[in-house]
């Protein structure tokens, strides 16, 4: 999560999603920004938090196999930039989503969910926890 | 970014490297494409849980679901979905000796890539850009072959026994006093595998309490030596001085962990020539480095040994300096020399102590002698000790293919990394995509190379790797470059920002 | 050519491209109906 580009491509692939979703004719803009926002955040959650292991053999004796990949970024070091990144972003998409959505009580209800649930797997408390 | 780094009295010569980035477009649809192939990975997953698809790759039977997995499942992912639609370009079997041309077994598969046929025919006369073969002697024909030929007649090629026991016999004694002179050493002892010379030293080298401070690109032989030998591991950037004198000042000044005693040992891993990188050491610095802190070097040639410096010597010969200096001279003959095995060499203790503490020396059953007899034969055509010029020709004909070959690259566009005298030249291809596309392109062109991709490399930094010889004439050469030229339009592969003034 | 190989695609199964090729241009289908209609 430290490449060159990689932030980049996350905000354009975000971007993209939000695009697409905002064609479909008949959802209209709260119903969007509400659904990017669930997307990501379940995105987010299974490939952060949910999947464990390596995609590929990694040569430190199955060490990576029991740990999610936010616990595998920077080696356990927690407050680096890449998981600020990672931290702020949702909070942002929550934010415009509840713009968006004119505060309107069921859209906030789902959206402070969805936010949770990728806000608390990130904090130091719960690393490694299960 | 051009590193020429020609301070003063450190460097006899101009050290120019470089890595240049990635440019931002390409780096971004790099990460798409694996995002797509990820996508349709978990399809395919998906497919093969609910027997939709047929899987190909070895799985538990249903008696074994209960037992703790003996495939773990995500760990085969990228396997699975990513290398086996691309892997055609790998593990090519060959029908010749590796040398300068070779011939190919040409393969088909009907089934995307899981099973092979072989259709009989042969790819005959094929570019080798592939092989480890710096200075040309991996050939069946020559003194070499020769030598080797009459030793195998003589000899035979088992040895049943260890050096320890009854496989110390007087060929390997004298391949052993052929090693220490040729790199200026009291004592030199030979193994009869590279890897393992790496990982079943260092255990003998370095133990509880010892620090080993090593090179983040360091071969896996280097990793699994260091880990076995139960030392504490530390880890610098790739070639970075300031990083490692950061981890030798802090080892100095706070000692141990927890205890603050002093480090029994200090050890300094690092690599004449890094293969991937295509980097060459820099050895003054670390050199100056160790001499400062009073830390231990262990060099591996494993690539520069024969490849680098006027006389063949490797990275000391190259940078001109003291071969006592370095406190362990690691390097294998396979890559120069056309034949397998490493060797370490140093001060006379050291090997002794080596001699009656090596793994190797104990279990390991000791080089086959036709083997050694090829690497007598290629070490004293190399130093001259036949009566020929063969030897340095050949070292002078690979430093100037190895020149012209990155130049021309470079003046065509394509991003290169690394060392400009180092004979391995990665080329950058960054897409998923364009690693099997290019393999595949430079085969039909009759042109046999090697693409690296993640997780080998980083994931944006995929990339070809050429292995220059002594033995390309520059009309190989031209030829090689012509191809790759064509197929770099065809791929769009020409990415460097730096365009070089013709 | 170039599309194959910046998407990815090249390597994937010709069923697996015609599934991608049909998800992309339904797409970017919509999203050009869309900013029509919208602009």
């Amino acid at each position: 999560m430290n490449s060159r580009g990689i932030w980049l491509a996350y905000l354009l692939l975000t971007t993209a999603l939000h695009v697409v979703l905002l064609s479909i004719p008949f959802l209209s803009v709260p119903v969007v920004w509400t659904l990017t926002n669930v997307i990501h955040n379940l995105a987010m959650y299974l490939f952060l938090h949910t999947v464990k292991g390596t995609p590929f053999e990694t040569p430190d004796q199955g060490k990576a196999r029991l740990l999610t990949h936010w616990e595998q970024m920077d080696y356990g070091i927690q407050f680096t930039a890449s998981r600020k990144f990672l931290t702020i972003l949702p909070i942002v998409l929550y934010i415009l989503a509840s713009f968006y959505t004119k505060y309107d009580t069921t859209h906030f209800v789902v959206n402070t969910g969805s936010l949770l649930s990728v806000l608390l797997p990130k904090l130091p408390q719960f690393h490694g926890v299960r | 970014v051009y590193h020429a780094a020609c301070n003063g009295a450190l460097y006899s010569r101009p050290f120019i490297e470089s890595f240049e980035e990635t440019p931002m477009l390409v780096a971004v649809l790099t990460y798409m494409g694996y995002g797509i192939l990820t996508i349709f990975g978990y399809l395919r997953d998906f497919m093969r849980e609910w027997k939709i698809e047929k899987c190909h790759i070895a799985r538990e039977r249903e008696e074994q679901k209960d037992f703790v997995p003996l495939y773990q499942d995500f760990e085969n992912f990228y396997t699975r979905n990513l290398y086996m639609r691309i892997r055609d370009s790998w593990n090519r079997p060959i029908c010749s000796a590796p040398g300068a041309t070779f011939d190919l077994v040409e393969r088909s598969s009907n089934d995307y890539n899981w099973t092979f046929e072989y259709t009989g025919r042969v790819v005959k006369d094929v570019i080798n850009l592939g092989s480890y073969n710096y200075l040309g002697f991996a050939e069946n024909t020559g003194a070499c072959a020769t030598a080797a030929g009459e030793v195998t007649v003589k000899f035979g090629v088992g040895m049943a026994s260890t050096r320890q026991e009854m496989g110390n016999l007087d060929r390997h004694e004298e391949l052993e006093k052929l090693v220490a002179s040729f790199l200026g050493v009291e004592s030199a002892m030979a193994f009869g595998m590279g890897f393992a010379t790496n990982s079943m030293n260092i255990p003998a080298l370095a133990g509880k309490g010892c620090l080993i401070l090593s090179d983040e690109l360091n071969h896996a032989s280097l990793v699994l030596g260091a880990r076995l030998s139960t030392s504490t591991i530390r880890v610098f950037k790739h070639n970075n001085m300031q990083s490692l004198e950061k981890l030798l000042r802090d080892a100095i000044v706070h000692g141990q962990p927890r205890t603050h005693q002093p480090w029994k040992k200090i050890l300094i891993l690092v690599e004449g020539i890094y293969s991937m990188e295509g980097s060459i050491i820099r050895l003054p610095e670390v050199i100056a480095l160790k001499k400062k802190y009073k830390a231990y070097l262990y060099l591996d040639e494993a690539h520069s040994i024969g490849a680098l410096g006027p006389y063949g010597r490797g990275v000391v010969d190259y940078f001109g300096l003291d071969p006592k200096d370095v406190d362990v001279m690691m390097g294998t003959f396979t890559k120069s020399f056309g034949a397998a095995g490493g060797y370490i060499a140093g001060r006379k203790d050291l090997i002794d102590h080596l001699r009656t503490h090596s793994h190797s020396a104990i279990y390991a059953t000791s080089m086959s002698l036709p083997v050694v007899e090829q690497i007598i034969t290629s070490m004293k055509c190399i130093m001259g000790k036949d009566g020929t010029t063969i030897g340095r020709s050949r070292i002078q004909r690979l430093a100037e293919n190895t020149v012209y070959f990155r130049r021309r690259l470079r003046e065509m566009g394509f991003i290169i990394y690394g060392n400009n005298d180092s004979p391995v030249v990665p080329m950058m291809l960054y897409m998923p995509a364009k690693i099997g596309a290019f393999g595949r392109e430079m085969l039909k062109r009759n042109i046999g190379v090697v693409v690296v991709g993640f997780p080998a490399t980083p994931i944006i930094e995929s990339r070809a790797r050429f292995c220059i010889s002594a033995a390309h004439t520059k009309e190989m050469l031209d030829r090689a470059l012509d191809v790759i030229s064509e197929v770099g339009d065809l791929l769009q592969l020409k990415y460097s920002q730096h365009k070089v003034l013709l | 050519y170039q599309y194959l190989l910046i998407t990815g695609i090249y390597v994937l199964e010709p069923w697996e491209q015609s599934i991608f090729n049909t998800l992309l241009f339904t797409m970017v289908a919509m999203v050009i109906y869309t900013s029509y209609v919208f602009v």
